[in-house]
């Protein structure tokens, strides 16, 4: 009589089950499985802990752990749901959702609004805005005067506060982003789309089938 | 022609925000 071993998959911690990720999301049960295929390579690059740590974040970003990035921060923070330091691979799936070619625009202004919004006081203040326009010449090694740095924030917030308060509020940029679409572009990663194709050794892998 | 652009199109523009790279094999 024939013997053989059923070996039980484990997890690490934080994972969560793809049907109910896929549920709560624009991916199929298939592509949450790719997308644990790429959470298991960014979480296992430094430590291989099953969670997504900054370094391990700015190396898949810069293939270097030590860039200070301001943006890349911001966006590790929203990622980091629990705000516990860690990416986890729900963390990672919802998050990384908002940014699909079919969720819903709303999600992405909102995603957009909170990402700017440094302080997380609930509005984008003109020292925000400049500190972001500083932070991304400094990154991409551009030089601009004070002066034009401060002709570029005031003519934003000309156009986007339109209650004159000195800050975009979440009704104030809604409207801004109506008025400049080409602003939430960022939001949206066609790569997500064809996660299958983009990490096909997870189809060898996989029992389940969306065709 | 920064100056004709607002803040958020030049964020927008640069590569300072991109989560392509996570794709990348």
């Amino acid at each position: 009589m024939g013997c053989f071993c059923l070996k039980k998959l484990r997890h690490k911690p934080g994972y969560e089950a793809p049907i109910n990720l896929a549920s709560e999301t624009p991916f199929t049960v298939n592509e949450v499985e790719a997308l644990y295929d790429l959470f298991k390579k960014l979480s296992s690059s430094i430590i291989d802990d099953g969670l997504i740590h900054k370094e391990e974040f700015q190396l898949a970003l810069f293939k270097t752990s030590n860039k200070q990035n301001l943006f890349a921060d911001r966006i590790f923070d929203l990622f980091d749901i629990k705000h516990n330091g860690v990416i986890e691979f729900g963390e990672f799936v919802r998050s990384l959702s908002v940014f699909h070619p079919n969720a819903p625009e709303a999600d992405k202004i909102a995603f957009l609004f909170r990402l700017y919004d440094l302080r997380q006081t609930g509005c984008i203040e003109a020292e925000e805005l400049k500190e972001m326009v500083t932070a991304l010449l400094c990154e991409n090694n551009l030089s601009l005067s004070e002066d034009v740095v401060d002709l570029i924030v005031e003519k934003t917030m000309m156009e986007a506060d339109t209650k004159r308060d000195g800050k975009i509020d979440d009704e104030e940029w809604k409207e801004f982003v109506k008025k400049n679409p080409s602003i939430i572009k960022i939001m949206t990663l066609s790569d997500l789309k064809e996660l299958t194709l983009a990490f096909p050794s997870f189809v060898m892998n996989s029992g389940v089938s969306d065709l | 022609k920064p100056v004709s652009m607002n803040a958020f199109e030049l964020i927008s523009r640069s590569q300072s925000f991109s989560l392509d790279k996570l794709f990348e094999k």
